[in-house]
């Protein structure tokens, strides 16, 4: 269970900042 | 239930309780350790002591009194300890946001606006790819016009070089020229009539 | 207010007097009666020593988990935290538990900025294209007014060639 919590709350810090890095690499694509 | 207390783990990267399971763990074993270590020492200084009537289990049986009762007021003032420790130390107060998480205070989207979003921008993208074609559509036609242009001028250069050829020959108007030849030939015709009627 | 970090140690310590208090050399003694009657002197050595070995192993394990952990460090930075978002009372945002929902805010910003670009580059080439169809049609009535005066020279032409014509059969006569 412990692990379970900090495996989602790790995600939860760091994968808006990989997805939004992601989303913005798109959008400058698709910009270009 | 037990609070799994998340948004604490996302700050720390461990959960409190773990954190605090860890420092009860190492408390304890210290306990236990010292323990050993006090009884370790009485018995030695026991085996100095010559016909000594005190037996290593009657140590023992002291020991494991001693500890039991402190282990009780251990387990009791850790969990008052741990307590303090989660709600004071290691806790986020409610009221407050983690930095990674400031963009959730500023705006606040529906899933249905944020459809509406995606939905206006692929609209917008179609609209400027319109543009775009509108605009190369517009920028050829006005090639062609350049070259039309170019053309139909040419042939008005070539009526006026044509119109010149007739000045440069004395004929500054090319149609009242012809005219004037036409009155001119008919006087000829005319005269030569005369001439032939008077020879007669 | 204190700062967690020296909340947490005064924590310990509290912990500590409390756990040295409980475990008095009184109660010490009564346990290990039969020794300490024997051996009075030397149970007060050990009972102190074990004091003094118990409180400098959790005082080490605490000191150790907080350089582990860089502890300091981050309960100095929830400190920071704290302090910066004092003024506001009412709850925070917490994760919502459905990360899709959890992404849209971060994402956001991002997507208005995109919409906004284009929305501006849309109306930015519409205003081109605007002028470009006005050049476009003016082009159509220069080439329109090209083409008629181009008929109206061709027509004269004609009509001067029919004339010629008719002048040249005349003549020849």
């Amino acid at each position: 269970f412990d692990e379970i919590i900090v495996d989602i709350a790790t995600k939860r810090k760091q994968y808006p900042r990989k997805i939004l890095e992601c989303v913005i690499k798109i959008i400058k694509a698709k910009r270009e | 239930s037990v609070d799994p207390m998340t948004y604490e783990a996302q700050f720390f990267g461990f959960t409190p309780q773990t954190c605090m399971l860890r420092i009860y763990i190492a408390f304890q074993d210290y306990l236990f350790e010292v323990m050993q270590a006090v009884e370790q020492v009485i018995l030695k200084k026991l085996d100095g002591i010559p016909e000594c009537e005190i037996s290593p289990v009657q140590i023992r049986k002291c020991t494991e009194k001693f500890l039991c009762f402190m282990k009780g007021r251990f387990d009791k003032l850790f969990g008052k300890m741990e307590q303090l420790f989660l709600q004071l130390i290691l806790r986020i107060p409610p009221n407050i946001l983690l930095p990674e998480d400031k963009s959730q205070e500023v705006l606040t989207y529906s899933a249905e606006e944020f459809q509406l979003l995606h939905k206006e921008i692929e609209q917008l993208q179609e609209k400027y790819k319109t543009e775009l074609c509108t605009k190369q559509a517009f920028l050829a036609e006005l090639e062609e016009q350049k070259i039309v242009q170019a053309k139909l001028k040419k042939t008005l250069t070539v009526f006026d070089e044509l119109e010149n050829a007739g000045r440069e020959n004395g004929t500054s108007d090319f149609r009242e020229s012809l005219v004037f030849l036409v009155q001119n030939s008919r006087k000829l015709q005319n005269i030569r009539e005369n001439v032939e009627k008077e020879g007669k | 207010a204190l700062s967690r970090v020296k909340l947490l140690d005064t924590m310990v310590d509290t912990f500590l007097q409390k756990l040295v208090a409980a475990g008095s050399y009184q109660r010490f003694t009564e346990c290990f009666k039969c020794f300490s009657q024997l051996q009075s002197e030397m149970s007060q050595r050990i009972y102190d020593k074990f004091v003094t070995q118990l409180q400098t192993s959790i005082l080490e394990e605490i000191a150790e988990i907080k350089a582990e952990g860089n502890l300091e460090a981050v309960l100095n930075a929830l400190d920071a935290l704290v302090e910066e978002g004092k003024d506001r009372q009412e709850p925070a945002w917490r994760p919502s538990g459905d990360p899709e929902k959890d992404l849209r805010s971060p994402l956001l910003p991002y997507f208005l900025q995109q919409r906004d670009t284009l929305r501006r580059r849309v109306q930015r080439q519409e205003a081109e294209n605007r002028q470009l169809a006005e050049q476009v049609l003016n082009g159509r009535r220069q080439v329109e007014e090209l083409q008629l005066q181009c008929r109206a020279r061709w027509q004269a032409w004609q009509a001067l060639h029919r004339e010629q014509k008719e002048l040249l059969a005349v003549l020849r006569e």
